[in-house]
């Protein structure tokens, strides 16, 4: 059956869960990418940013269930701060389609039938 | 065109590296697309630097002359093609190998380990992006990385996601059909190697959807670019 396509993605009573695990979730996080920080501020700061993260996991995989969405190693980056660090793509596609006609040329059309 | 095809099972894609907390992507994507490249000219898998682009490319956007590839603060894969192809072509990890920080130039010509011919730019249509990546190896490819920071695997299909490009990946293959852990619901897929190392997604790589009905999804057609190689004895 298809998805409906408006869904609740903001939880209901699961906060109180993710609030209680994620102290636990955010320690085998630590653990298991390495992770240190700074000092006790520091470690506060990146626990919240992972709880916002916990959210934000869930959100995604309400709105991408065909994936598999949760904790990586970037889960105490904002997504602000995982844009800054590990993209790195300068153009938008509207500057790339002005190229079309300066260096970069057009492929030719390939057969794709048969 | 077959309905399923990967160019890691025919040798073409060298390993997943990880460009560190440095937006690199760009050159991660443009010596992929060159050693799928390399490899198909020459028979031999040389897996090739980044750094070098890091250090010494600065070309700039022919049609937008403020935007210049500019190491960690990021580039474009075009514009690296075009300074591959000023410059006389790329050295080997090996020989420059990558720091994940900008440096000094030291770029060494003799030894250059693949050069590009030429490259160009593939239309929003993916069944021409299907072509050009089984005739002329994996395809530099832009993306919006908006569910790739909390992606674990799976076929990623949002209902909802933006199209400007943030991210620079490398398409080397595609599928008729993923099941998805979560759901079984069969979605032809994209498969991408990402350059955040192996411990992140599905080993290193990442699937989106792809079809008529969910085209350009997260705007993975909409900047394509294919390189070829100079065939060398």
């Amino acid at each position: 059956e298809e998805e409906p396509l408006i869904r609740q993605v903001v939880g209901g009573d699961d906060d109180n869960e993710l609030e209680l695990n994620a102290e636990r979730h955010f320690a085998s996080f630590v653990q298991r990418f390495g992770k240190s920080y700074r000092d006790a501020d520091e470690h506060a700061h990146r626990l919240s940013v992972f709880k916002a993260n916990l959210r934000r996991a869930r959100r995604h995989q309400l709105l991408d269930p065909s994936a598999v969405h949760g904790v990586t190693k970037f889960s105490d980056l904002t997504p602000a701060e995982f844009r800054a660090t590990y993209l790195g793509l300068r153009k938008t596609r509207r500057s790339f389609l002005r190229e079309l006609g300066g260096s970069a040329q057009d492929a030719p059309v390939l057969p794709t039938d048969g | 065109l077959p309905d399923d095809f990967d160019w890691r099972d025919h040798g073409a894609v060298g390993p997943v590296k990880n460009q560190g907390s440095c937006g690199s992507c760009w050159s991660f994507s443009a010596s992929g697309a060159l050693e799928g490249a390399n490899y198909l000219a020459t028979g031999e898998m040389k897996v090739l630097s980044e750094q070098q682009m890091v250090d010494c490319d600065h070309e700039c956007d022919p049609s937008e002359h403020d935007s210049c590839d500019a190491g960690c603060n990021g580039g474009l894969m075009t514009n690296a093609f075009s300074y591959l192809l000023k410059s006389g072509g790329l050295e080997s990890e090996k020989d420059y190998p990558y720091t994940g920080r900008d440096g000094a130039c030291k770029f060494d010509k003799s030894k250059i380990a693949a050069s590009v011919q030429n490259f160009s730019v593939v239309s929003i249509d993916e069944d021409q992006i299907a072509a050009n990546l089984v005739k002329h190896g994996p395809l530099a490819i832009g993306i919006n990385a908006a569910y790739m920071q909390t992606y674990i695997g799976g076929v990623s299909c949002p209902y909802i996601c933006g199209r400007h490009l943030d991210h620079g990946v490398l398409l080397v293959g595609y599928g008729a059909a993923g099941f998805a852990p979560i759901r079984l619901k069969e979605k032809p897929y994209w498969i991408i190697k990402n350059s955040w190392g192996e411990n992140w997604g599905e080993h290193g790589y990442y699937k989106i959807c792809r079809g008529s009905n969910v085209r350009n999804k997260c705007g993975v057609d909409s900047m394509v670019s294919t390189v070829t190689a100079i065939h060398t004895s």
